[in-house]
């Protein structure tokens, strides 16, 4: 008997270690393990364990599972995040696939300050064939976002999806910045439902939290799109995110290329984040 | 904080003299856990906590402070030391143009950093070119055209045409660096997977044609566990001279220092504190290691 309990705290202590290895926080590992714990038999064998952390995770993040923005208009996505996290990609991205299911789709390039950012999405527009609302470099991006509007309204757009520049999130006066986007499109189209994705690359550690919470009070968020998961990085930290915030991830960012994009999938997400 | 949780146990420890296995192992604990939060990847903290515990049971410990004030010193001395050790100032070679070769993931500010050593080594007295062999990402050249134009350095443009023959147009571009006394080639690359074994390959070759006197990993303060698997696979397919690490004015405790000194042996140079080109610094061993110890 006394073998048997060493056997599932070596076990469990394994588990804790891929997690945290995984990126997934010693504090969010943690309580993961206790509730797996709590939750299974003390003779519970090393597979019977691993599928009932498997499917502990599973859960955590299926919440708000359904509610995922389909293109059925109008829909505004506004694309979030810290520098270099892949947003302006993601935002081509989602563009492709809108258009390709059939809907109208256009991008705004609200990223004014970084070089040659609005030249980057505008290359992607043109491959897509979407158009792209510009403005001049060092303009007011909400200007650019409320330009996007008229346009999108006019053309009766399905889906307008907005490209920001990249921010830290502990710098108030691009955070207020992004608030003010976030205003406008409000103010300009009551009737679209707007998505807030926060871009995460799958790489960061547990700084996603922060950058989480920072985003979620100024921009609001709707959900996550993890990027870069097609490196090594299995990018846990999303499992404390929605542990904490209730996050749903949306997308999947496998690669560099416009059709590089999945639904997310608890399932198949919580496996390879455990292989 | 590691200090405040350290001096919480030194209450536990009162009365105590001197550093045991037992209260060695609480510390040690301690320690793990705010390198762990610090996103130090999970195989280096144990490394790390093995020296510590040789150091601290050593001779050092006969000393005036607490076991638990000891512990703090040792492991603050040692995070300094691993961090500062190999530290050496930008490499340049004896006979120019010296070529300063920027690689890393994708997005982790090798452009950006380009525009920011440009402006650091002009700094210095010297003539940067900039060139971009990105020729992937929809408008890095100009990109990289746009900063190296606004800080007043000269860019060379790397076409698709010119990539058709690539030795050529490497040759030929370190013909026009050295006959224009240009010094350093600032040479920025296309963000890559290190698990992508054809643009890994296509790194190596460019790094052998160009013979860098720097081969600089560029990363982000912000990485997790994996930051040891990216910078290894480049230090052992590629082969590195040094790092910078970018993005320093997060609030990321930047544990990916520790882990990328660590594996590689290359020493951070200098870092990125914010995306326009002044915000760029010289590498301070002391100022990262209490960072990292929150
Ligand atoms: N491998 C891989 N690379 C990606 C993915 N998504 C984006 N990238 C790459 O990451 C880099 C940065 O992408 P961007 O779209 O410019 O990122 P961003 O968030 O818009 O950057 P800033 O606007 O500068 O903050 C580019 O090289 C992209 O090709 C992904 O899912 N996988
Ligand atoms: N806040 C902050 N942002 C930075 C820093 N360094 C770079 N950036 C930003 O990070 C983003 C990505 O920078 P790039 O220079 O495009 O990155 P890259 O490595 O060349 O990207 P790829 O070529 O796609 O691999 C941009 O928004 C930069 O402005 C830094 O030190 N601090
Ligand atoms: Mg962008
Ligand atoms: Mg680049």
């Amino acid at each position: 008997l006394f073998q048997s309990g060493k056997r599932r705290e070596e076990i469990l202590d394994g588990l804790e270690e891929a997690l945290i290895l995984a990126d997934v926080g010693v504090a969010a590992s943690g309580r993961v393990l206790e509730a797996l714990r709590t939750k299974t038999r003390k003779d519970a064998g090393e597979a019977d364990l691993e599928r009932a952390l498997k499917d502990e995770l599973a859960a955590m993040l299926s919440r708000r599972a359904d509610g995922r923005p389909d293109g059925s208009g109008p829909t505004v996505i506004l694309m979030v995040g810290v520098n270099g996290g892949g947003k302006t990609t993601s935002a081509a991205k989602l563009a492709a696939r809108f258009k390709r299911d059939g809907k109208r789709v256009m991008l705004a390039a609200a990223d004014t300050f970084r070089a040659a950012a609005q030249e980057q999405l505008a290359l992607w527009g043109k491959k897509l064939g979407v158009p792209v609302v510009k403005g001049s470099y060092g303009a007011d991006p909400a200007a650019v976002v409320f330009d996007a509007i008229q346009s999108f309204k006019a053309q009766q757009g399905d889906v307008l999806v907005v490209d920001t520049a990249g921010r830290i999130h502990t710098n108030t006066n691009l955070m207020n910045e992004l608030e003010k986007v976030k205003r406008i499109v409000v103010r300009e189209h009551p009737g679209a439902r707007l998505e807030s994705l926060l871009v995460l690359d799958a790489t960061i550690g547990q700084n996603a939290i922060p950058q989480a919470r920072e985003f979620l009070k100024f921009s609001g968020l709707t959900g996550i799109f993890l990027t870069k998961v097609d490196g090594t990085a299995k990018g846990g930290a999303v499992v404390a995110i929605a542990e904490e915030l209730d996050l749903p991830i949306r997308f999947i960012g496998v690669g560099e290329g416009e059709d590089d994009l999945f639904e997310f999938s608890p399932r198949e997400f919580v496996e390879a984040l455990l292989s | 904080q590691l200090s405040e949780r350290l001096e919480r146990m030194m209450k536990f420890l009162r009365g105590e003299v001197k550093v045991t296995d037992k209260n060695m192992a609480e510390a040690l604990k301690m320690m793990r856990l705010a390198f762990l939060e610090a996103d130090v990847n999970y195989k280096v903290v144990r490394d790390f906590e093995a020296r510590i515990k040789e150091k601290a049971l050593g001779e050092e410990v006969l000393r005036s402070l607490s076991p638990a004030q000891q512990v703090i010193k040792i492991v603050r001395d040692e995070l300094a030391g691993i961090l500062g050790g190999q530290q050496k100032p930008l490499l340049f070679s004896s006979r120019p143009p010296s070529v300063i070769m920027l690689v890393g993931l994708q997005g982790s500010g090798k452009t950006t950093t380009c525009g920011k050593l440009a402006r650091w080594v002009a700094g210095i007295g010297k003539s940067p070119l900039l060139v971009s062999f990105d020729l992937k990402r929809p408008a890095a050249q100009e990109q990289l055209k746009t900063i190296a134009t606004s800080l007043g350095f000269p860019f060379y443009e790397m076409t698709s045409a010119r990539m058709a023959s690539p030795k050529e147009a490497l040759k030929e571009l370190l013909v026009h660096t050295a006959n224009r006394g240009f010094d350093p080639l600032i040479v920025d690359t296309a963000g890559r997977l290190h698990v992508d074994d054809e643009l890994m390959e296509e790194l190596r070759l460019v790094r052998a044609i160009l013979d860098p006197t720097e081969v600089v990993y560029v990363g982000d303060a912000m990485t997790g566990q994996d930051a040891v698997r990216s910078a290894q696979a480049f230090e052992e397919k590629i082969g590195l001279t040094s790092v910078i690490l970018t993005k320093l004015d997060g609030d990321a405790r930047g544990g990916a220092a520790l882990s990328i000194v660590a594996v590689t042996g290359r020493p951070i140079k200098f870092i990125g504190v914010g995306e326009k080109p002044d915000k760029f610094e010289v590498f301070h061993p002391e100022r990262m290691a209490s960072r990292i110890l929150g």
